[in-house]
């Protein structure tokens, strides 16, 4: 039974994409059949895994839109076991095309249809915005994934995303849980980042990930080479940390 | 004769934000009438100036959509000579509400002309998209100020950034121009920020800022005290970079 989790927080610049691409192929290279949805017009996950978002002629937005399955829109990665749907520029414009398509949230819940029984796990990496493409991901869901910056915008932010899961609860999704809050960009050193990350588990208690990813540079070098971290340098920080998480999503994920 | 400054990226987390405030203030400290617009949904330029999102009952919103005018949605700060035009939550909505209004990227433009007289800068914050706000934003601006983290997924942004600007000027605002690209959150340490660093110089030559801002953890604390960082450290290393950043757009300003 396939596992649908989206990564999501309208902050800029929290790690959502590093999360998505590098959660993603850490379950893949544990042998776990994943695919990667990349939501975000930026494509950011699409370079990172070594795809050019302009030559993405399949892709998700085509799938939203409704004029291809997503089976066609799949491509397999450098990495086994991890597929692909990309991104391309288009997807800019998707959020006013779909806005008067009836039942224009679940555009995406229902074109992933297709996919469940070839999958374990699909991961959907989100713009920073709570608009439809955000909501589109939430609502195509079994859980998200929030990560968090250790610094005050990023907490501040929480409110409104919490609020907005609420609302895909009531309306949409009402399965949606939440994966995890997982802290990322983390720095010790700095008390800034101590004080809001005990903020957070103050808040969350046990729903905040035992994994903190730290800041390390070779996660932010890997998407330049176009690879997830466990293939740039697979004995890493960054990558131990990634693997960590995939184990802690692994281990509250196993059906008894 | 005021100057409209937009702050534009559409990667999450580069700087805009921290930029807006801190150019603003540091203007303003300098004796300059400055306003800042807060054109992002988060509100965090509202909130890193002290203010409450939540209660800002005239906003940037309202003025938008045209129900109040720019004058009334004016709030003087805790720094003389700055004011500041906040956000609140119901600007999530503005780009639907607005898509349909004739002349609906000039609005902001239309908005701000009662303001001209009033003060000699208007620096506004974009959020991390180019949707309708941003293109109100760079629609409204004589020039645009992009902040970039000199890291792998920020470079590759800034092309589809120039689209929009060159799209902007070809059919909305012929005038506007590229203050300047801000390097930021930069690390001297790593190979990768240098890298980045190059690769934006050998394309945007003298169009790039003298000052790069580095990481500076005073700049991260700030905002947690409602505080541009001239207020709360006038001596760190951050405040002093965005005063730089302040006297090189003076400089390029002074009216011969
Ligand atoms: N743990 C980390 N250590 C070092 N660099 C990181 C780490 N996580 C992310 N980065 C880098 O920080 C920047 C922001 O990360 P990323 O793009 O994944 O965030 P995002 O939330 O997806 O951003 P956006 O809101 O623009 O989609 C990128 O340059 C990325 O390579
Ligand atoms: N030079 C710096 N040194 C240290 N921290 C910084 C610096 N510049 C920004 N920050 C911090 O980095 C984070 C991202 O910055 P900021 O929110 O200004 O970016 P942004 O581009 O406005 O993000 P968004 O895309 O979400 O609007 C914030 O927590 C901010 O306080
Ligand atoms: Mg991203
Ligand atoms: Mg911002």
């Amino acid at each position: 039974m396939v596992k649908i989790i989206a990564i999501a927080n309208q902050k800029g610049g929290v790690g959502k994409t590093t999360t998505a691409i590098n959660l993603a192929a850490s379950l893949a290279v544990t042998e776990h059949r994943t695919l990667v949805v990349d939501m975000d017009p930026q494509a950011n996950c699409t370079s990172g895994l070594g795809f050019d978002p302009r030559m993405a002629v399949n892709s998700i937005y085509e799938v939203v839109i409704g004029s291809i399955s997503a089976q066609s829109a799949t491509q397999s990665t450098e990495v086994p076991y991890l597929n692909l749907i990309p991104a391309n520029i288009n997807l800019v414009g998707a959020e006013f095309e779909i806005i008067d398509v009836p039942s224009r949230e679940c555009l995406l819940a229902r074109a992933l249809m297709d996919l469940h029984t070839q999958y374990e796990f699909i991961i959907i990496d989100c713009p920073p915005s709570l608009g439809l493409l955000t909501v589109n991901a939430l609502t195509a869901a079994d859980s998200v994934i929030i990560p968090v910056q250790a610094e005050y915008f990023a907490l501040e932010g929480l409110g409104q995303l919490l609020n907005t899961i609420k609302i895909v609860r009531r309306r949409l999704n009402p399965n949606l849980d939440i994966e995890g809050v997982l802290l990322t960009l983390f720095d010790a050193r700095l008390r800034l980042s101590k004080q809001v990350a005990s903020e957070i588990k103050r808040y969350f208690g046990s729903r905040v990930f035992r994994t903190i990813v730290r800041r390390n540079i070779r996660l932010a070098e890997a998407p330049s080479f176009g690879k997830p971290v466990v293939l740039y340098d697979a004995a890493c920080k960054g990558a131990r940390n990634y693997l960590a998480v995939a184990q802690e999503v692994l281990q509250s994920n196993i059906t008894p």
